[in-house]
């Protein structure tokens, strides 16, 4: 629920420094959390240019923010120690941008009972709730999925959890910190007026007839069809599991029926990209042959070609036979375009074909690697439940591999580990600010309705063992002997994750394991470029910013200087019956000074019109008996001449 | 195993347990409210 006031807004575009005091790993997850703002909103965030209002990020103690723009210049908010994770800033950033925590809303009761003997002696006062004068729900209903709530065991003096749900199956789910919930997004939309975001392009799982604008092309040998069902498969549709009868739709190209070489082509509605470089994620399904593949094309449209060109992007080979299995494909189109789909029936007897479901796109990062662990269910609380992944190589070269931990009871835990590689001569040792970013994949059909949940370790090249040795030094020299399946010898360094990375309960929720399989999306990525100091607006800035306003005009009596209009301005510290004023706060005032200054006044005023009363009276009796004594006069006068 | 190195020391602690091991006490476990708010 939001603070009340449209002076709590921020522009949608908000000026951010990233201070050197924050942890490496910190910088790239405030950076990836801006992207989720991105993908699913219309905020946006860009590094502060003298701006009069921005966000600083720092490390202080503690994970912290304001509530809503304060207009102070510099609002600070702090990520400190181990508050890197992504679900954490975006939570922060929620307050920054004007909410309040869920439970605190004014019908927090109807759903939710405090258990105030649970509760640490003197914290009741987290628990207050505020009414709708002071915070709006924006009509959007009670939000147990939000990332502003409370997890139930806030401020907890035992064990007990200090919220309890009034429908029980919303325990465990309170307090994620996974990403956005649905109704976190509708109320920022809502709040900030937003009708697009930055990144989001298009979603389509196929469920309308319209098939989400997509066209067949006319210079194939064959149509993509939408179905539900085919008797070689798949059975069902990727986006429902078949669990909806008489919903459930894919696009399928039967390549059995279609002779060797011959396509079918569909080709998206026309897009218009805004940041020159696209994601491409959907399901594939193959029932056809191993040899049946899938080309992956744009057609970019200029002034030059009023048609489009046609560019092959990708080929999909050796597509796995007999289920729904997840790619990604990185596009770098700067003009509008379509995504077009080709299927080619392959040389060898097909049986069936290819079929599409949830396609995403968006402008963003496709992650590096995808580790797909099938059959996932029997592996969770199991002591067999510890996984390996295949190995992969970072864009720099560094070859690792992730560990997946499902043998413990109530969480999953996930490590990253350095294997000796290929590259391993050629590389800087120990390994330097390499950010490793492991999701958890929630597979709902819609991107920007995913909760995925996300941690990242970055390779400090200065961090050591308990031994001496450099923790992210070369494998062969400081890793253990390991073997992959096939028996090939390798080293691997040692690991550095979480061991709480997601409850089994959270695990099983949502649609993070589905078809039984679960993705794991893997990035790694160089941040050196995060080492050096945010790059802040020079003195030729047109309009002074907040420092320099406030260098040379200091505040008394902890008054806060801000900028108004470019000239300094004192705002100062008050309480229930005193306050501070003047232009620096320099003076004091207070209820009981009021009351004085009242009283006196009123006196004063009193004496003032007693005076001006008695004088007026004095001069005017004078007066009259000065009149009267002359009337008397001229009257004898009168007489005396009369008689 | 044994070896893996937790960041977090393999607890997973939520933002308020993070403040409140710090010693902190801010308005409702995060909040830091400027003397406006506060009044």
């Amino acid at each position: 629920n939001s603070i009340i006031g449209e002076k709590y807004r921020w522009p949608h575009t908000i000026p951010y420094v990233l201070e050197d005091s924050l942890e490496m790993n910190a910088k790239g997850v405030i950076l990836n959390a801006f992207e989720r703002y991105r993908l699913k909103t219309c905020i946006d965030f860009k590094p502060w240019n003298g701006e009069a209002n921005y966000i600083s990020v720092f490390k202080g103690s503690g994970c912290w923010s304001s509530v809503g723009n304060q207009h102070v210049g510099r609002q600070e908010l702090s990520i400190g120690a181990n508050c890197d994770r992504i679900a954490t800033i975006q939570h922060e950033f929620l307050h920054a941008l004007g909410f309040w925590h869920e439970q605190s809303r004014s019908d927090r009761d109807d759903y939710v009972s405090i258990i105030w003997d649970r509760i640490q002696l003197g914290r009741e006062h987290n628990f207050n709730t505020y009414d709708d004068q002071t915070s709006d729900s924006l009509n959007v209903p009670y939000d147990y999925t939000s990332v502003m709530h409370y997890s139930k065991t806030a401020f907890q003096n035992g064990t007990q959890p200090t919220i309890v749900t009034k429908i029980s199956d919303f325990m465990d789910v309170i307090g994620q910190r996974m990403d956005f919930s649905d109704y976190d997004l509708l109320k920022l939309n809502r709040l900030y007026n937003c009708s697009s975001s930055l990144t989001f392009m298009d979603s389509c799982n196929f469920e309308l007839e319209n098939v989400c604008g997509m066209i067949q092309s006319s210079g194939d040998n064959a149509d993509w069809k939408r179905l539900s069902q085919v008797p070689s498969g798949p059975e069902s549709d990727h986006s429902n599991m078949g669990q909806c009868k008489g919903s459930g739709f894919f696009m399928h190209f039967d390549s059995s029926s279609v002779n060797v070489g011959d396509t079918a082509v569909l080709e998206s509605r026309m897009l218009y990209p805004k940041r020159g470089f696209q994601c491409l994620q959907f399901y594939l399904y193959n029932s056809g042959s191993i040899n049946d593949q899938l080309n992956i094309y744009v057609r970019e449209y200029s002034a030059d070609n009023v048609n489009g060109t046609l560019t092959l992007v990708k080929e999909i080979k050796d597509i796995p036979i007999g289920s729904w299995q997840l790619y990604y494909v990185t596009l770098k189109v700067t003009n509008k375009f379509r995504v077009v789909f080709g299927g080619v029936r392959g040389g060898v007897t097909s049986l069936g074909g290819l079929s599409i479901d949830d396609i995403n796109l968006s402008e963003t990062q496709c992650p590096h690697h995808i580790w797909r662990i099938r059959n996932f269910t029997q592996f969770i609380g199991s002591p067999n439940g510890t996984l390996y992944s295949p190995p992969f190589y970072s864009s720099k070269g560094y070859a690792f591999q992730i560990f997946l931990n499902l043998t413990h009871l109530t969480n999953a835990g996930i490590y990253f580990h350095l294997i000796s590689g290929a590259n391993d001569d050629q590389l800087q040792w120990p390994c330097p600010w390499q950010q490793a970013t492991m999701t958890l994949l929630d597979q709902n059909p819609d991107i920007r309705q995913r909760m995925s949940n996300q941690r990242s370790v970055t390779t400090d090249p200065f961090m050591t063992t308990e031994n001496g040795d450099y923790f992210w030094d070369k494998p062969s020299k400081v890793g253990e002997v390991a073997f992959f399946p096939n028996g090939t010898e390798f080293r691997r360094g040692k690991g550095y994750g979480t061991s709480a990375f997601i409850t089994h309960a959270r695990l099983k929720s949502r649609d993070f394991i589905k078809g039984d399989d679960v993705y794991i999306l893997l990035t790694v990525e160089d941040i050196s470029h995060l080492n050096s100091t945010q790059l802040l607006p020079t003195p030729t800035t047109p309009k002074p910013n907040i420092s320099d306003v406030c260098t040379n005009f200091k505040c008394e009596n902890d008054g806060i200087c801000i900028d108004r209009d470019g000239k300094a301005e004192c705002r100062c510290p008050s309480g229930e019956d005193w306050w501070y004023m003047g232009e620096k706060c320099e003076k004091r005032g207070s209820t009981r000074d009021t009351i004085v200054i009242a009283a006196s006044s009123t006196a004063a005023v009193f004496a003032f019109m007693l005076i001006v009363t008695l004088v007026s009276v004095y001069c005017t009796r004078k007066r009259y008996r000065a009149k009267t004594s002359s009337n008397t006069a001229d009257m004898t006068l009168e007489n005396r001449h009369a008689f | 195993k044994g070896q893996d190195t937790n960041v977090d020391g393999g607890l997973d602690q939520d933002i308020f347990d993070i403040n409140e091991d710090l010693g902190l006490d801010l308005f409702e476990g995060d909040i830091k409210l400027d003397w406006t708010q506060d009044r």
